[in-house]
């Protein structure tokens, strides 16, 4: 799910 | 966002520019490992493939995923150029550079299967790229401690990236308190990386403040 992919931090 | 998160990354951008300028004003690559940039492009090339999935965060977080993509690979470009113009700065340089990398990207490999968020594609390369940074500085700190010399713009280099790492653990510690989020492979890989830098930071300190020759052990 999109909460997987939530990665913000560079 | 908060004030570490901002200054860890501006730290990070400052440390490419430093060693772009560095290339480029002096002429020079001694000092500089080839394999540890050459490992930064895998890691930004693989940790930022979500840009292709257009699911942006921020304007700022797609402009700095596009910035480290294009001057890790600019980096690379400029080391390669140098093969020309310089041979025997060059040839020096891949002498200097013997460490094995085939053993960090294996075991980030491994890391990444074993530890990540989902067993699907973006996510074990995501992970892949995180365990990949944590240790991507060894084979730059395993010939500056080598040549013994110390080339004052790469340990600036070196200080800037450090400085990055470091400023990204009051980050997470400030977003579980104020977010309560927690990436937990990242702090886990962010601190292993912060501790390989201790090493560097105490030379470093040793050397800056206390004006001793530049020595790792």
């Amino acid at each position: 799910d999109e909460e997987d992919l939530d990665h913000d931090e560079l | 966002m908060n004030l570490f998160r901002i200054l860890g990354d501006l730290s990070h951008l400052a440390s490419i520019l430093i060693l772009i300028r560095t290339i480029k004003a002096t002429d020079s690559i001694d000092g500089i490992s080839f394999k540890t940039q050459a490992l930064y492009v895998i890691i930004f090339f693989t940790r930022y493939l979500d840009l292709l999935t257009f699911q942006h965060i921020s304007i700022y977080n797609s402009l700095m995923k596009l910035f480290f993509i294009g001057s890790s690979l600019y980096i690379v470009i400029l080391l390669q150029r140098s093969k020309a113009i310089q041979p025997i700065a060059y040839r020096e340089m891949i002498m200097a550079d013997t460490f094995k990398v085939q053993y960090l990207l294996g075991g980030s490999l491994i890391m990444a299967l074993l530890f990540n968020y989902k067993f699907s594609f973006f996510e074990i390369l995501w992970s892949f790229s995180i365990w990949l940074e944590s240790v991507a500085i060894l084979p730059q700190l395993f010939m500056l401690s080598k040549s013994g010399k110390s080339k004052s713009l790469t340990i600036h280099y070196i200080f800037a990236l450090g400085i990055y790492r470091t400023l990204y653990i009051p980050n997470w510690i400030w977003r579980y308190f104020v977010e309560g989020k927690v990436d937990k492979l990242a702090v886990i890989s962010g601190i292993v990386q912060t501790l390989i830098y201790s090493d560097f930071f105490y030379i470093y300190y040793k050397k800056v403040i206390k004006g001793s020759n530049l020595q790792l052990p």
